[in-house]
């Protein structure tokens, strides 16, 4: 049986000087942590669909990464997520974005692709339809974590000093 | 951003992409992500999940640049997913993604220092890279 699947967490990586082993070590444990969560479905003949959303789930669930727990801020020191998932062989598609509060935004596009008659739903109307459709909610300081909001802090008094922007990928993308 | 590519013993392909957004960003702004054709897509072709600055990544329709080359241009994945990174790039989108194709084969171009990545196959071995190695 012959199948595959790759991952990101994200191209937003910490600079190489700044990246100790402890922390490099729970990055790459987070990431294998995902492919064989998408593998044991693939392994049992599973389809794409149901491995992507758990590799994702896994990932989200994880704080090393800018989605889910871990989620970066937004300027008004809020939490913001958007997630898509798309079929290939049927070309279904569901997401959502602009949210906070289900647990993992990937299911929230998972179940706006099933059910409903819609591609995309945003705001409060995808949180109301999430809440129909019994997801996973989590308040939000779930999400936070000390590190993005650090991050966040620098960035608004950059801005507040109109310094340049030299950010790093880390500090842009989370 | 996170997300994840995969072909099942089908042949099937799908993506799924799941993000907090950019540090700092303005409520209500939102990337590529949930855009189908900029930083998600699957079609019978290709799948492919997106990361980096998203405005570009919209603006170029990026994951949907590389499935309509594939189709329309007979380009391999690995071909047409490195060439829209790098021009995403020029044009000031860092970033990259991951792909795949219905014969499983993937791609992970970035055009940045680094992206948490990482693959597997049915030998079920993990492989994870951070930076260029």
């Amino acid at each position: 049986m012959r199948f595959s699947l790759a991952i990101h967490g994200g191209a937003g990586t910490r600079p190489r000087e700044a990246m100790t082993g402890e922390a490099e070590a729970g990055f790459r444990a987070g990431l294998s942590r995902a492919l064989l969560s998408g593998c044991r479905v693939l392994e049992k003949g599973g389809p794409a669909l149901e491995a992507v959303t758990q590799a994702v789930i896994a990932l989200e669930d994880d704080p090393h990464f800018n989605a889910g727990r871990g989620s970066v801020y937004t300027s008004s020191s809020t939490h913001e997520m958007d997630a898509a998932v798309m079929d290939g062989a049927s070309r279904k598609a569901g997401a959502v974005a602009g949210i906070c509060g289900p647990r993992n935004p990937v299911l929230a596009a998972r179940a706006v692709m099933e059910k409903s008659e819609n591609v995309l739903l945003i705001g409060q109307g995808a949180m109301a339809f999430c809440r129909e459709q019994g997801l996973a909610f989590e308040e939000s300081a779930y999400f936070d974590t000390p590190e993005r909001f650090a991050a966040l802090q620098a960035e608004l008094e950059r801005r507040r000093l109109k310094r340049e922007d030299t950010r790093d990928d880390a500090a842009r993308h989370g | 951003t996170v997300g994840a590519v995969a072909c099942d013993a089908a042949g099937n392909l799908a993506a799924a992409t799941s993000t907090g957004g950019m540090t700092g960003k303005l409520p209500g702004r939102v990337g590529d992500c949930p855009v189908f054709g900029a930083g998600t897509w699957a079609d019978e072709s290709c799948a492919i999940s997106a990361t980096g600055h998203g405005e570009v990544f919209i603006r170029y329709a990026a994951a949907h640049e590389i499935a309509a080359r594939m189709r329309l241009g007979k380009q391999s994945l690995a071909k047409a997913a490195e060439a829209v990174v790098a021009e995403l790039g020029i044009q000031g989108g860092s970033g990259g993604l991951v792909a795949i194709d219905a014969a499983g084969e993937v791609a992970l171009p970035f055009n940045c220092a680094g992206m948490y990545r990482g693959r597997i196959g049915a030998d079920g071995i993990a492989w994870t890279g951070i930076y260029r190695e």
